[in-house]
């Protein structure tokens, strides 16, 4: 544990609970993409399956716990408490594009041919990509609350905090998993857009505007 | 080296 990866566990977990208090607190899920959310499930339960082989340590369980059921809680409230509220004609990102390539990628790129291998390598290609249908959303409607770009502010800082975190496992324990960096700096350059539309309106008190 | 090992990141 160095201090970017826990900068990005926490930045990670800040974006799943920002946006559960805003579906919450608004008692609607209006602008958030509910396919988005179906793939971040899907990331969590493929990959945290060792929850059940393995121990690492209380955090790791913690964390990984956390994750599994905030996934999972927010897919409830999308497509069942607040179903209401869920914009889905703005949601219309076609997931099976991204789940057959990166399940094919899993299958021919991996460390190693077992279950559990295959299943953690689909989940690290499907996380890189599993933001698309949110930022194709964004792109639509043109605009995004505040709230809403402050979660994919700190969803997309999470990843480029791994991989700041990789650059010093690598130096300073020569450690590295080229999976997981290829897949990550791809993750994190999805982001790079959006990115510089937070740094230069959001931050300046404006909301998100797409230009026209 | 185990999966647990190789993949302790989160």
């Amino acid at each position: 544990m160095n201090i970017f990866r826990l900068a990005g566990d926490l930045s990670h977990l800040a974006a799943i609970i920002i946006l559960l208090i805003k579906i919450w607190k608004t008692r609607s899920c209006a602008g958030i993409s509910g396919r988005s959310q179906v793939l971040f499930a899907i990331v969590f339960i493929t990959r945290y399956l060792d929850l059940f082989t393995n121990f690492i340590s209380a955090y790791n369980t913690a964390m990984k716990v956390f994750f599994l059921g905030s996934s999972i809680g927010t897919v409830y409230l999308m497509y069942l408490k607040f179903k209401a509220t869920y914009d889905h004609n703005h949601d219309t990102f076609r997931i099976e594009f991204l789940l057959l390539p990166t399940a094919l990628l899993s299958l021919v790129l991996n460390h190693e041919f077992s279950v559990m291998e295959i299943l953690w390598t689909f989940s690290i290609y499907l996380e890189s990509v599993a933001i698309l249908p949110q930022l194709f959303m964004v792109s639509k409607t043109g605009e995004a609350e505040s709230i809403t770009s402050h979660y994919l502010f700190a969803l997309g800082s999470y990843r480029g905090l791994y991989i700041l975190n990789w650059i010093y496992r690598y130096y300073f324990e020569g450690f590295y998993d080229i999976i997981a960096i290829v897949a990550g700096c791809v993750q994190t350059i999805l982001y790079c857009d959006f990115f510089y539309l937070y740094i230069t309106k959001v931050l300046k008190g404006k909301k998100l505007q797409l230009p026209a | 080296k185990s999966f647990s090992q190789e993949h302790d990141e989160l």
